[in-house]
């Protein structure tokens, strides 16, 4: 079972991949998001770091055995277990279908989207169009998938739904109203499950989705 | 966290860079 | 052993990782890449692919059996075999990290350097100029690891190295001229062994490393 130390900041949805797949897993993971145990910025610049981790990038895990990994999708990975990664090839291949869609397909355009939102990008009304535009076909792709299913692999929650609906976090926390939600009900009720899920809910805590669709703060 | 969120390296342009692609290897393909 | 129909346009990278996966674990595929078996713009544009490729994309693989999947990393880990995959849990992790240093860190800027070069897209000074400078740091994170090593996960060729010397095809072949890549001789070291595998070679062909540096093509 593995044991170790996940070194992120605060609220990364990269981290929280791998949180949640330790709680379906077992296995043991620190979570260093703030001092002394990890200032990110400093931290992560230090040559230790760098020696272990030479991205300089987080989320990085080190075992207690001193194996190291960085990217968010291979640490969910290792902390996973058979069932979450996939029992058959051809499981443990849609699971990595899955898991590249998410960065892929949603990761550009829901940052495009959602950053500017936050106040931490300028606005720019063609990119937020454009996004928007692409965050509907990835709705309309999974509605469609997600028709006859639960979940997108199998018949339990894999790490192709903690990939996806991590990915989609903050597009349904702060975007995605009711009413730009409306045509994709399958895609909504797969989230809610997901992130009811008592793992889920261990890391993210409560999910509150978008009530009305956030604009650009200045 | 936002603040570290903002530092994250994230290719917002990937989708001019697939439709530029698409369209060249389309025309290749007659 | 798997058996089935890779669909893509001709000299496709991404396609190539799952057609190299293929030749080392003997999976049984056939390469539809032109008339009338397949092509690009139009069959992936009919009803009967977007049914069973809803993304439209290529490369996308269909089984013999009728097993679809899209995503070039899970159709290439698909049709590898364990060695490929990695044999151990760190091992395969090791590899998935790799895949994604290879789609997150290497396409993105490899991209911005060549596609002007080959006149897919129009010449941006400023985005070239950043584009080297990323190509610099990951020919330095990939120069450090390879160090001591011969392939990126343990001792023989992985995923890990069929994914990244896939994603740095274009780089070696367009713009790394001998002066550029002179700092980073590990990793042509490293891709010289990967493409002269005749794994590789029955790919890929003879693979010419860049001898000047291509400019924009306009």
């Amino acid at each position: 079972m593995a044991a170790g130390t996940l070194f992120t900041y605060p609220d990364n949805w990269r981290a929280f991949k791998a949180q949640i797949a330790a709680q379906y897993s077992g296995a043991r993971l620190k979570v260093a998001n703030n001092a002394p145990a990890f200032t990110f910025g400093q931290t992560n610049r230090t040559p230790a770091f760098l020696n272990n981790f030479p991205l300089g990038k987080v989320p990085a895990y080190q075992g207690d055995d001193g194996f190291c990994l960085f990217e968010s999708n291979a640490i969910a990975h290792f902390l996973s277990n058979e069932a979450l990664r996939g029992a058959t090839p051809q499981a443990a291949a849609q699971v990595l279908q899955w898991v590249s869609f998410a960065d892929a397909e949603i990761v550009p355009p829901a940052s495009a989207w959602v950053f500017p939102t936050l106040g931490i990008m300028h606005f720019n009304k063609q990119a937020t169009e454009q996004a928007k535009e692409e965050t509907k076909k990835v709705l309309s792709v999974l509605n469609q998938h997600l028709n006859t299913r639960t979940f997108l692999v199998g018949e339990r929650v894999s790490l192709a739904d903690v990939s996806v609906a991590c990915a989609m976090l903050w597009l349904y926390k702060q975007v995605l109203e009711p009413a730009f939600r409306q045509p994709y009900p399958n895609v909504t009720r797969w989230f809610t499950t997901c992130v009811n899920q008592p793992q889920f809910k261990a890391v993210l805590g409560e999910v509150k989705l978008c009530e009305k669709m956030a604009q650009f703060d200045a | 966290g936002l603040q570290c969120l903002a530092t994250e390296n994230i290719w917002f342009d990937k989708h001019r860079y697939d439709d530029a692609e698409r369209c060249f290897y389309e025309g290749a393909n007659g």
